[in-house]
């Protein structure tokens, strides 16, 4: 069990260094026990946006610790090529240049596995494949169109 | 495992018969505040094998069932389908699996798989390995994973093993 | 103390019912002590967006909550007559129409109170009166432009 | 009481001297994630009484003060100027208030009124009816107000009389 959890976590610090890079450039992330206990230990997780100081990724702004959260939470799911991304309102709190890249490393995610978000910002909705519009036309009652991205169209489904 | 389709008929907000034909790529969900995005997502969580009321957003089982509006009626059931295109992900002989879970007001609950009755741990065991469960990222898991000392962070951690 | 907790109760209700309907439009809003006891008892908070059933206000959806938590701090602070409101980000999880209702309450407040946002969203930065931009043009030294509205003019200041 | 100016000099990440000149009705504070704008917020709280460094964001005192980066060294003080223009909301005979307090990495912390040297409790004492305290909204006290059985929402009540 030991050897497979340091497989595993070499794995995930591998994978979260890729994912951290490409949402904050420049950026350093790292993995690290906190004592000497391998089964038993808590997890930190460092990271180190451009120009600034390593720190836990506790210590950072709403965004920058989203930032660091999502790309180790993406990683994880990389590591067990998970077949599906679900995503609700994660980019809420992220600035408009953080979007661009989360959106880009979500493009690059899509070749090879369905991701499925929930969101209110512009940027994220433009970039996706296809749109379902919820509404509540009727008090209480959920109504969905189906916005279509390639030929503008905008179909009543359901 | 691919999800091509979400179809859901009074779940919460979705009192009318809903169908989502998901394409490749990217699908995003948009609307104003309390129209419904999160119900789909809790659907989709019911529907494979979630029980928590409280992951639900639900106080008891029955308020996953369509409560009525001044203008409409409760509803007696709820029910969500999703079939998913079988690559490999799926531990079962089929090129396409549909999942469909029931509850009825009575209390009662049915599953089934392609249309063939089973049990609640069937259809969690169909997901176990997929990883499904920890696929779905929000809020909420954001800030439980940002609590340094919780025991999440080495759960996920060990799933992938 | 009975009394005096009645009255503000009594006061805080009104104004809660009046904030909430601005951001919420024809919604209802409630404030109720869960027990006999006044002093003791828990304070539910009840709410009823247009066309939907009357609940407690932890049973919404996120915008839904924030909306209504808004609404009820808000009404707080306004009835013990605050000089400054300061907000941190809390429009991130709304849609762009109740940020609209949240930008004129805000305004109708700013009449007689200070002010001061914190915000990632251009219609929130557009219905303020100054801004303020914050950037780390060098790496991890916060530096500040001042955007005049008006004038359109940029400035450097500090 | 109006807020007519905020001063940073060595505050977390404001290294360099930074002056807001506040004008009336609504400022907003924009830029990108980690620029500096919550700790503006963390920097008022901090010279109107604040001691809680967790509220503050900070592990320990010291980590208010600019801690230095590749290409700058730490500094050794940090200090925060609040101007106010009292029209009765602070229990003073002054027409202008300014509020400045001072933590160097020795430990010491000065606090002065108009240039007074004072304690800390009587800047807090300044603050204590004006409800300065709880006049800053942010996603964390949205989320602690929603806890049903909290003790947050009767102490905000009481607190209005
Ligand atoms: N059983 C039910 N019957 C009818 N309506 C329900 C039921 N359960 C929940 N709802 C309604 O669904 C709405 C919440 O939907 P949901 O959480 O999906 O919103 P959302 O689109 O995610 O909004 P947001 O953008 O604010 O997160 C609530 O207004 C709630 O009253
Ligand atoms: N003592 C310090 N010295 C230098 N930098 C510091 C210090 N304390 C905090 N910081 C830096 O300040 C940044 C956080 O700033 P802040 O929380 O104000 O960001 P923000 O503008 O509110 O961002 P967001 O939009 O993500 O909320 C962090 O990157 C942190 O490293
Ligand atoms: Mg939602
Ligand atoms: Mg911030």
């Amino acid at each position: 069990a030991v050897k497979q959890f340091r497989e595993t976590f070499a794995g995930i610090r591998k994978e979260f260094q890729f994912t951290y890079e490409r949402l904050s450039p420049n950026g350093k992330a790292d993995i690290r026990l906190s004592g000497d206990d391998i089964l038993e230990s808590n997890i930190e997780v460092w990271v180190q946006p451009e120009g600034k100081r390593l720190k836990r990724m506790e210590l950072f702004s709403t965004g920058e610790k989203t930032l660091a959260a999502v790309a180790l939470l993406l990683a994880i799911m990389r590591m067990r090529e998970s077949p599906i991304y679900i995503m609700d309102e994660i980019d809420a709190p992220l600035d408009e240049n953080n979007i661009e890249r989360l959106i880009a490393l979500l493009q690059n995610f899509s070749e090879k596995a369905q991701i499925l978000l929930v969101t209110h910002n512009r940027r994220t909705m433009e970039a996706s494949n296809s749109i379902y519009g919820i509404t509540m036309e009727e008090q209480g009652v959920s109504t969905v169109l189906s916005i279509n991205l390639n030929d503008k169209r905008l179909e009543l489904s359901g | 495992m691919k999800l091509k389709e979400i179809k859901l008929l009074g779940f919460k907000s979705f009192s009318k018969k809903t169908e989502f034909k998901l394409k490749a790529g990217i699908t995003t969900f948009v609307g104003p505040n309390g129209c419904g995005k999160t119900n789909i997502i809790d659907a989709i969580r019911w529907c494979t094998g979630e029980t928590g009321t409280k992951t639900l957003r639900a106080e008891r089982v029955e308020d996953l069932i369509f409560a009525g509006t001044e203008s409409r009626p409760p509803l007696g059931m709820a029910e969500v389908k999703l079939v998913f295109e079988n690559n490999g992900g799926i531990p079962l002989d089929y090129e396409e699996v549909e999942v469909k879970r029931q509850f009825f007001r009575s209390g009662e609950g049915k599953f089934l798989i392609n249309n063939t009755p089973c049990r609640l741990r069937d259809i969690q065991n169909l997901f176990a390995n997929s990883g499904f469960r920890s696929a779905i990222l929000d809020q909420q898991m954001i800030e439980d994973f940002l609590i340094s000392d919780s025991d999440m962070r080495r759960e996920l951690l060990e799933s992938i093993a």
